[in-house]
């Protein structure tokens, strides 16, 4: 049964689809939405930061003032820690058409670099939308405010993308991106990652993931956790997860049916 | 003038059709089919994600106002229609010729576009702008 609780159903057809009417509606309006079948997401994943985050951003474009989103997201993820959509954010959404976060593929246990406090991140670019370029991507992942620490003190954030893992000798890093943060700092940081998503569009067999690295102001490498940043064991939704925008550079064009 | 349709011969000598005829054909008709005398307007049509079983991967909306374009494009059409010139012409040309021009269509003037927030398969999110979904104004074409 469904309630009759917007007027704007007033005049819809009171009644409920025949299943034969819902299947063709559903392979309709699928099609209109450019989608070969409904996905079947992972219920655990629900949970994560990236869905807050899209959903801010979600929230950003709707015409309607009264922020959308379903009474799932209201009530199971606290809105405290939903990720800020930047001016930048804003900027990027206006100019594309449209927009994807990314899980981090690599789970606590898998990360065998987990002893020399390297964090490994890696993210499935082969599921984009077709016909689509890539504009911005960012990297995004949260501080905690650090209570046990002399709120002066710093830490430098590097985040390297990986170009090779040879079997038997050290990984090829390079540099991406490198940021400052104060042991009392709280929030996300977000790292450019335009380039190396367009390289890993461009040739997916170098996608090999990035190494994330934390140094004390010695210069040491230290656990990413003593600076609070949420690196994979934190709150689901502060999870670390990657977001790019895409505009599309081509009219797509509907399956024949 | 609108053509009569090929083969038949345009017969000179028949008495020009005098707009009254054609009025009394409209109203006759009308009052036969029971066609709804309301011009061309906007109505109401929501398409619910949540009736389609959608809600465990559309995160937002729960669906959207789509509405749909319906009502005559009679002559005179009346200032709250939006006509096209040519469709001004042809509800005249109709009303002269009713078997052989056909009366302009309603149909949407103005389309709106709306934003979907869904899961991928891998449980990624994807937020998709989409164009032309939503009708903002209809019409006489």
């Amino acid at each position: 049964n469904f309630s009759v609780d917007s007027e704007v159903r007033s005049s819809f057809i009171q009644r409920r689809l025949r299943n034969q009417e819902r299947r063709e509606m559903q392979r309709e309006i699928l099609s209109i939405l450019g989608l070969p079948h409904r996905p079947r997401p992972h219920l655990h994943t629900k949970h994560n930061a990236a869905p807050m985050f899209m959903l801010d951003l979600y929230n950003t474009i709707s015409t309607d003032t009264e922020p959308h989103g379903y009474s799932y997201y209201k009530t199971v993820l606290p809105t405290q820690t939903s990720s800020v959509v930047t001016p930048q954010d804003s900027r990027f959404l206006d100019d594309a058409d449209t927009v994807m976060s990314f899980v981090n593929l690599i789970d606590r246990d898998q990360d065998l670099l987990f002893q020399q406090h390297t964090r490994e991140f890696r993210f499935d670019l082969s599921r984009i939308p077709e016909g689509e370029a890539i504009t911005a991507a960012e990297f995004r992942i949260y501080k905690d405010f650090i209570q046990e620490r002399n709120e002066n003190e710093t830490f430098r954030v590097r985040v390297y993308q990986v170009l090779r893992e040879p079997p038997n000798s050290e990984v090829e890093l390079l540099l991406l991106d490198q940021r400052e943060v104060w042991a009392s700092e709280e929030g996300w940081l977000v790292f450019d990652l335009t380039t190396t998503s367009n390289l890993w569009l461009v040739n997916p067999e170098q996608n090999l993931g990035l190494h994330l690295v934390l140094e004390d102001s010695n210069g040491q490498k230290r656990n990413p956790q003593m600076a609070g940043l949420a690196t994979g064991n934190g709150p689901q939704d502060k999870q670390p997860f990657l977001v790019v925008f895409f505009k599309a550079n081509e009219v797509r064009l509907r399956s024949v049916r | 003038s609108a053509h009569g349709h090929k083969g038949r011969q345009s017969n000179r000598s028949k008495p020009q059709r005098t707009v009254q005829d054609a009025l009394k054909a409209v109203e006759a008709a009308t009052e036969n089919l029971g066609i709804s005398k309301e011009g061309c307007k906007k109505h109401e049509l929501y398409v619910s994600f949540r009736d389609l079983g959608w809600q465990d991967w559309i995160i937002a909306p729960e669906g959207y106002a789509a509405y749909y374009c319906e009502g005559e494009c009679a002559f005179p059409l009346n200032s709250y229609m939006n006509a096209t010139n040519h469709a001004i012409v042809q509800t005249l040309v109709h009303f002269i010729n009713p078997e052989t021009v056909p009366k302009p269509c309603c149909a949407p003037t103005q389309l709106h576009g709306i934003s979907v927030l869904y899961f991928d398969d891998g449980s990624n999110v994807i937020l998709k702008k989409y164009r032309n979904m939503v009708v903002r104004a209809c019409g006489c074409h």
